[in-house]
């Protein structure tokens, strides 16, 4: 389950 | 940031600009598809809803703005300015047939079942597939505008770099979005047969790509 990592790519 | 990435953040800058300079110079959407633009203003406006919620760099907004905008603006110059030269017989891939799937999918094979993410990934796989409606319209008219190769050209090469920057990403950071790169493999190899032609009849010279 992946973090609330944001996505930083475009 | 890495090379590659930036290479490919501004191979599809290029890409956009050069489609957008391409219509408005010569006043004419001829043998461009109106649909596969429209994908690309919904891959963006899903993917880059983040930008009323998160702040990430100056870089990041900046270019999210930038694509959003030319793809609208491109979008309008198809429809609505240059809608005349808009060539709608030729241009009649059946687009529900992409958007469909890949919003089921995109509610089945997620990150995170919150709707930002939803979005994110129902744009991811869509932008995967974007491009079909403009390369089966090529193909139907059987051929291609050189400027219209070279946008191919530049929009098929910025996610081959992506698959590079990944790579890296993985090999430096531990970094690895199995979506994104399962997405962007599938649309790197949608652009193989016509990197094929435009790498040998770019060498031949003709102004014209006749795929297959």
């Amino acid at each position: 389950e992946r973090s609330e990592e944001r996505h930083d790519e475009l | 940031m890495n090379i590659f990435r930036l290479t490919g953040d501004l191979s599809h800058l290029a890409a956009i600009i050069i489609l957008l300079l391409k219509i408005w110079k010569t006043r004419s959407c001829a043998g461009i598809s109106g649909k596969s633009q429209v994908l690309f203003a919904l891959v963006f406006t899903t993917r880059y809803l983040d930008l009323l919620t998160s702040f990430i760099s100056l870089y990041n907004t900046t270019m999210k703005i930038i694509y959003i905008g030319c793809a609208y603006a491109t979008v309008y110059l198809i429809y609505m300015k240059f809608k005349a030269t808009y060539d709608g017989n030729h241009d009649t891939f059946r687009v529900e047939f992409l958007v469909v799937p890949v919003g089921g999918l995109a509610f089945l094979v997620n990150h995170d079942f919150s709707p930002l993410e939803i979005l994110w990934t129902f744009s991811i796989y869509l932008e995967s597939v974007a491009i079909l409606p403009q390369l089966f319209m090529i193909s139907k008219t059987g051929e291609a505008e050189t400027i219209t190769t070279h946008y191919l050209f530049f929009l098929g090469l910025y996610r081959a770099l992506y698959l590079i920057n990944w790579i890296w990403r993985f090999y430096f950071e531990g970094f690895f979005d199995m979506i994104a790169i399962v997405a962007g493999v599938v649309q790197t190899i949608l652009y193989c047969d016509f990197f094929y032609l435009y790498v040998t009849k770019g060498e031949s010279g003709s102004n014209k790509i006749n795929p297959a």
